[in-house]
């Protein structure tokens, strides 16, 4: 068959385009994907942070933004937060307002973000995926090259079991995995400091090294973490310096 | 315009169709769809369960099953456990093997799954829908009639700004929102006995009441759901006297 990574463009401007994902919704791919960029532009970067959930776009209340982008010259201005350039669809539909589409829109969308927003002079384009290995997942591959996929899961079996299948969609279609982050490892009670390993503990790092994959992390499972992503400010520019801060 | 609901026809064979969503991933819905088709066969009704979450179908090891259905004059027969009768795209595919498709096949599963599955004799068909307001959605409330749906979300903003787009999508389609289920709603150290309100507390029923639906309970964070999912022992059937099990 046709190599499926024959035709691809890479983006104009942008050094290097790494998608996160995780098979699974609700394990910290958002979370994860706007810390990542908010920590790599604080290494003097120059990062763009992209939202491919086209139905449930969380990204605009992580990152504690809900105006409109503009225009001009037909492109798209990503807007600026938290040092980082940022593209969602949750900046142009209303809060509340459900996107019911079927699969060619959704292409249609991951078209647009890539090629209508201005992402020029990015040295990294952090792509949040959303749950499943589907049309936008296909979108983004076909569209543009990628230069690596980072895997977010939680320990939990099923968590595992979904990376597992993100992890064979990205070697299927020739996009290299760089590594696999499991966050809500465990949960430290801050009344008596005992440890609970509520979604179980380790198994996303024996997954990534039986599978040969590097591991890049465990975050644990903090209140403050869910209210940095409630309140529109990650941690890691809010708490750099807190455990789960520096771990992101 | 045509009202969406004209030409959907019931399901041959069974009373009630229940669809499970949430807008997010990661909230619980699988958990949930499963101990509810579980502890609605314990009252004595008839009841099958459809995975309808054809890229992460997390089901089969909730369920504690990983064999193929047969035929049976051109029909496919449920799987039988713990009670219900069963079905899953994960019973199709093999461990770790990645479905990467696009929209329109997921609406040929979804049809598949309804009509050429024999759910004939059931009081209830429970669905567990995927994340998103997509294909999976759309095909399903499009090809049967569908009783209600129960959303299920964690007390987190951005799960209830999701659950909150999946029932604009409900009420666009014209299906009632039977009520909203709280899931992780706290955490209780079982060593001090502390209340941890990690992904925050009380804001699935404050939302429901505000809407105008009826809030259906709230489900602790327990390490024994995870375990019971983990190892297919919905704890409505391994422990039904826990205090989750009893929420659930
Ligand atoms: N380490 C963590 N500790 C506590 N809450 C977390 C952590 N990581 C993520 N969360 C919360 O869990 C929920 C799901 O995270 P999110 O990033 O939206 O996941 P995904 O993008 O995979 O759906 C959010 O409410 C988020 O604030
Ligand atoms: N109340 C709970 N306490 C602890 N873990 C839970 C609870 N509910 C769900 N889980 C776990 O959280 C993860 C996500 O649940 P799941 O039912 O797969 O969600 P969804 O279907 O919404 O993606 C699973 O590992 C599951 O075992
Ligand atoms: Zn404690």
């Amino acid at each position: 068959p046709k190599d499926p990574s024959a035709d691809r463009k890479a983006l104009a401007g942008v050094a290097h385009v790494i998608a996160v994902g995780a098979g699974k919704g609700g394990v910290g791919k958002s979370t994860v994907a706007a810390n990542l960029a908010i920590a790599l532009a604080q290494t003097g970067a120059t990062v763009g942070l992209m939202d491919g959930d086209i139905y449930g776009p969380n990204l605009p209340r992580m990152m504690g933004v809900n105006r409109q982008p503009f225009t001009q010259d037909g492109r798209i201005i990503p807007i600026e937060a938290h040092g980082i350039r940022f593209m969602s669809m949750g900046l142009l539909v209303e809060a509340g307002e459900a996107v019911v589409w079927r699969g060619p829109m959704l292409h249609g969308a991951v078209k647009s973000f890539l090629h209508d927003v201005d992402w020029s002079g990015c040295d990294y384009l952090i792509v949040d995926l959303p749950p499943g290995t589907g049309d936008v997942q296909l979108s983004l591959i076909q569209q543009t090259v990628v230069t690596g996929a980072v895997i977010v899961t939680t320990p939990s079996t099923v968590a595992i079991e979904d990376a597992v299948k993100a992890i064979a969609m990205f070697d299927k279609l020739q996009v290299p995995v760089l590594g696999v982050i499991e966050n809500m490892s465990y949960f430290v009670c801050n009344n008596c400091n005992e440890r609970h390993d509520i979604f179980s503990t380790g198994a996303g790092q024996d997954r990534a090294l039986a599978m040969g994959l590097p591991f890049l992390g465990a975050i644990p499972l903090h209140p403050e973490v869910r209210a940095g992503g409630d309140t529109g400010k990650p941690v890691v520019a809010a708490q750099p310096d807190s455990p789960y801060g520096m771990e992101l």
